[in-house]
């Protein structure tokens, strides 16, 4: 359970006579196994929220509790373990180590902790997203697309229990867009995973059964899809 | 004038026993002051025909020609002034250099060779694409988006006589992906700059005169619009 109180993100440039305000007193809920969309236009805050919720940054005000615990309170060692075991990510730029290969990169969250069979793992993150055939090819050696599907296949290799995808198909054409999208939704039906997608595409919020838009840092709406 | 024949693109991987093929026979002419649109599954071979067709990679087998002239027996010299003023080129991945501000990024290439009002001008690309008030952000401190409007922008500075743009779009919203292609529009059709976009979204596509579509290195379907 993701619990947002009026989380407010400013950033101060330069010398810190400009403030740029990326989120302005964004609420939201988000119970567990739901699916949802987060949309709006370029520079309205997706990626900044996206990072919050991750665990990657930190609110300028307001507060974030994870499974009714507070954020702010939390240890080191408990953030380092949310955002190691219970959070896979999907950047929206996608962060590969260049001078390593697609498996080494998706085994590379695995590294610590124990975690057996790594390089099976990998390999069955990797046939997945359709790159069995690539794998020992490192991010220069990849397409566009093939690099945003390594990214994927990372996020997913430790089966988290929250999925935070950042524009996960922004760069894929129709075929693996859809093939990708069926991938999480069976995540998010089949095994309970909680999934929150960042896209400007509809027919990636259409997957969603919530949709939230944002806009200059404010949710402007919030709009539950009537369930079948 | 481009003219592209039998050009074959290999990678060796490791100790060249494997061979990745990601061209392969390709045969190609485009007019100046054509708007071509190439489409194809990810992997296919686009950003590599690309880079081939801006001089930033050389062919393995076949030749090029630009304006009459077959580039494997051009200086090193002739290859840089091309890739400097008569190419625009916006990249997949937004390449920016991290440590100067948007602004500096859209001056770079007018850094060499005599550009009277450098500033200027790139105070003028950034406007064009909606990043006046960003403009002394790093990348880091713009969104996805924002970057790959900076990129754009870097690549119409010099007002080159072919934009190459690959998937340009696909971070933006859909207000900044039609304003974005207004601009490309414009510059094709008033302007008389040969474009050629690579994208995998129809709605950019619809916009050229032509559609290429690749498919595993090899061109598959070469279609042009009946003139209006
Ligand atoms: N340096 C390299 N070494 C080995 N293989 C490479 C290299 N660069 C690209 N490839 C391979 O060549 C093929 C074509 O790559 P390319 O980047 O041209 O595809 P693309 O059509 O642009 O794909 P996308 O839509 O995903 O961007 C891919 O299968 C890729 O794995
Ligand atoms: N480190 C930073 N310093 C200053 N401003 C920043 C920083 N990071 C982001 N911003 C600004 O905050 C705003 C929100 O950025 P964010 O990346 O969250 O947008 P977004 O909705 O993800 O956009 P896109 O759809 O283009 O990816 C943008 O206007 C951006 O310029
Ligand atoms: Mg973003
Ligand atoms: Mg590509």
């Amino acid at each position: 359970v993701i619990q947002i109180r009026d989380v407010t993100k400013i950033y101060e440039m330069g010398d810190g006579t400009i403030q740029v305000r990326a989120l302005d007193g964004v609420s939201l809920d988000i119970s567990d196994g739901e699916y949802v969309a987060i949309m709006g236009a370029s520079g309205s805050g997706k990626s900044t929220l996206m990072n919050i919720i991750g665990c990657l940054d930190v609110p300028t005000e307001g507060t974030y509790h994870i499974d009714g615990q507070a954020v702010e309170s939390m240890s080191n060692d408990r953030l380092a373990d949310i955002r190691s075991r219970k959070v896979g990510f999907v950047f929206q730029t996608h962060n590969l180590l260049p001078r390593l290969t697609a498996l080494a990169n998706v085994e590379l969250p695995m590294m610590y902790g124990r975690w057996p069979n790594r390089r099976t793992r990998a390999e069955h993150a990797l046939e997945l997203v359709n790159l069995a055939d690539r794998m020992d090819h490192r991010p220069t050696e990849l397409s566009g697309g093939q690099q945003q599907r390594v990214g994927i296949a990372r996020a997913l290799v430790k089966e988290p229990s929250v999925l935070l995808a950042d524009e996960p198909t922004g760069n894929l054409d129709t075929s693996n867009t859809t093939e990708i999208l069926n991938i999480i939704s069976d995540l998010n039906h089949q095994n309970g995973i909680t999934v929150i997608v960042v896209t400007h595409e509809r027919d990636v919020a259409a997957r969603a059964d919530r949709v939230i838009t944002l806009s200059d840092g404010h949710i402007i709406s919030d709009e539950t899809r009537p369930q079948a």
